[in-house]
């Protein structure tokens, strides 16, 4: 563990609690990418497939168990208590095109050929693309909730903050896996205009509108 | 520790 791992893992738990306040301060979900959401359920399920086969730590364990069941509420949720308080025709990335872009990359690009790396890489790959469709329902409507710029700016420095984590580690330790490199590099560059109007916008206390 | 097994990161 390293400052950049753990400010980056504390940016990803915020990132879930500033949603879940969203969500209950509003009483909406309204702004939110359902299909997003339900990306990040299946990345984080598919990603911990080794909870009960190989324990790291207590702090592992309960982080995996808290980003499966938070985004497993979050997916429920929105289906039920708040399916009235969002649009799914704004919603209307082709989700597919993730699912099976994710599926090829983890055949092509993996370690090892086995059960719990493939899921792993495929929840590397998809994670890098899980935030398009909230980033296309902005770009369709323009403008987000300060609150929702809130939550996608500690999404996207918790990878972000991941990357300067596995540089530290190669320089430090010697460790190094390409693959998340690369997903958490895409994940960054998709991110860049976001990040932009948050810091040129957002920090400055106006709206997220974008030009 | 680079593959299934080893894996610390979340």
């Amino acid at each position: 563990m390293n400052v950049f791992r753990l400010v980056a893992d504390l940016m990803h738990l915020a990132s879930i609690l500033i949603l879940l306040l969203k969500i209950r301060k509003t009483r909406s979900a309204a702004g939110i990418s359902f299909k997003s959401q339900l990306l990040y359920l299946i990345v984080f399920v598919t990603r911990y497939l080794d909870l009960f086969t190989h324990w790291v730590s207590l702090y592992n364990t309960a982080m995996k168990v808290f980003f499966i069941a938070s985004s497993g509420y979050i997916v429920y949720q929105m289906q039920r208590r708040y399916r009235a308080t969002w649009d799914p025709a704004l919603d209307t990335f082709r989700i597919e095109f993730l699912l099976g872009g994710a599926a090829v990359m983890s055949l092509i690009f993996h370690t090892k050929f086995t059960f719990l790396e493939l899921f792993w890489t495929y929840s590397i790959w998809l994670e890098a693309v899980a935030i398009l469709p909230q980033l296309f329902q902005m770009s369709r409507t323009g403008e987000a909730e300060t609150i929702t710029a809130h939550y996608l700016f500690a999404l996207g420095a918790y990878r972000g903050l991941y990357v300067v984590n596995w540089i530290y580690r190669y320089a430090t330790e010697g460790y190094w896996e390409w693959i998340p490199f690369l997903a958490g590099m895409v994940q960054t560059v998709l991110y860049a205009d976001f990040f932009y109007v948050y810091f040129s916008r957002v920090m400055r206390g106006k709206k997220f509108e974008l030009p | 520790a680079a593959v299934a097994g080893g894996k610390d990161e979340l």
